[in-house]
């Protein structure tokens, strides 16, 4: 019997959008403002899922694809990466053929040295973002289903310590990105978002049981797939799970 | 696919 298309809300958000809202929740001052960017995606999200998911029973679909992305500390169902700043620099060089002893080559392997005033040292994707911005795609066309498929192409053959595959997994995941693209899949690799909003408002602003919820379970999928509806409440959930 | 809803007619984003 054909299977049942797996449609899912990630195989058709562009990644592009995601990077979007991080910039704008990064570069924007005050917590309200933040959250209501964080808040809109996220209700488009939701939006999108109840109209895509309509007629069906029993959807495992949910926000997680995106939220494994916009929380990387909090993953524990793929494994490591195996990759740092230093390495991500010298793929960098290689990739778009810097000259070793040129400046661009300098500022990716020194990235903790204060350069410039932009007050990017020590932010190795902001620094990254710079140099790839005139040598890469203006357009990317990856979807958030697509990054986690690559994200987990690079952490299988890491576990494998398969050092060329995952090379080459990596190089297929940044050649299809623009260079803001990059500079979030960066900071996601290397775990670190710099968005200036804690883990525990991403959470309050997902749902007000959620934080609860993750320190109970430590599931991150659990926790977006059990209160994907923000009316339902853990109570709820609790009654159904038992 | 033409009366699966699209991500677009959900979310606006302005380019930044």
């Amino acid at each position: 019997a054909a299977q049942p298309s797996k449609k899912t809300v990630a195989s058709r958000v562009p990644f592009a959008d995601l990077c979007s809202t991080l910039e704008r929740i990064q570069t924007c001052k005050s917590r309200p403002e933040k959250t209501k960017h964080f808040k809109d995606f996220l209700d488009s999200w939701r939006k999108f899922h109840d109209a895509l998911h309509q007629k069906e029973k029993d959807v495992t679909d949910s926000f997680y694809p995106a939220m494994r992305l916009i929380l990387p500390q909090l993953e524990r169902e793929r494994m490591a990466y195996g990759i740092k700043e230093t390495m991500l620099a010298k793929l960098y060089i290689e990739l778009l053929n810097l000259p070793k002893d040129g400046k661009d080559a300098a500022k990716l392997l020194n990235y903790r040295m204060p350069a410039g005033s932009r007050g990017d040292t020590g932010d190795f994707a902001m620094i990254a973002y710079f140099v790839l911005k005139p040598r890469s795609p203006k357009q990317g066309r990856l979807t958030i289903e697509q990054v986690n498929e690559h994200l987990d192409a690079i952490a299988n053959n890491n576990a494998a310590k398969n050092k060329g595959l995952l090379k080459k997994s990596l190089l297929q995941l940044i050649t299809q990105s623009t260079a803001l693209e990059q500079k979030w899949l960066i900071r996601m690799i290397i775990k670190d978002l710099k968005l200036g909003v804690s883990q525990q408002t991403i959470f309050s602003v997902f749902h007000p049981d959620a934080a609860e919820l993750h320190n109970v379970t430590t599931d991150l999928e659990k926790v977006c797939r059990q209160l994907h509806d923000p009316s339902v409440s853990l109570s709820d959930v609790s009654i159904m799970l038992f | 696919d033409a009366d699966v809803p699209r991500w677009d007619a959900f979310f606006k984003c302005n380019k930044l």
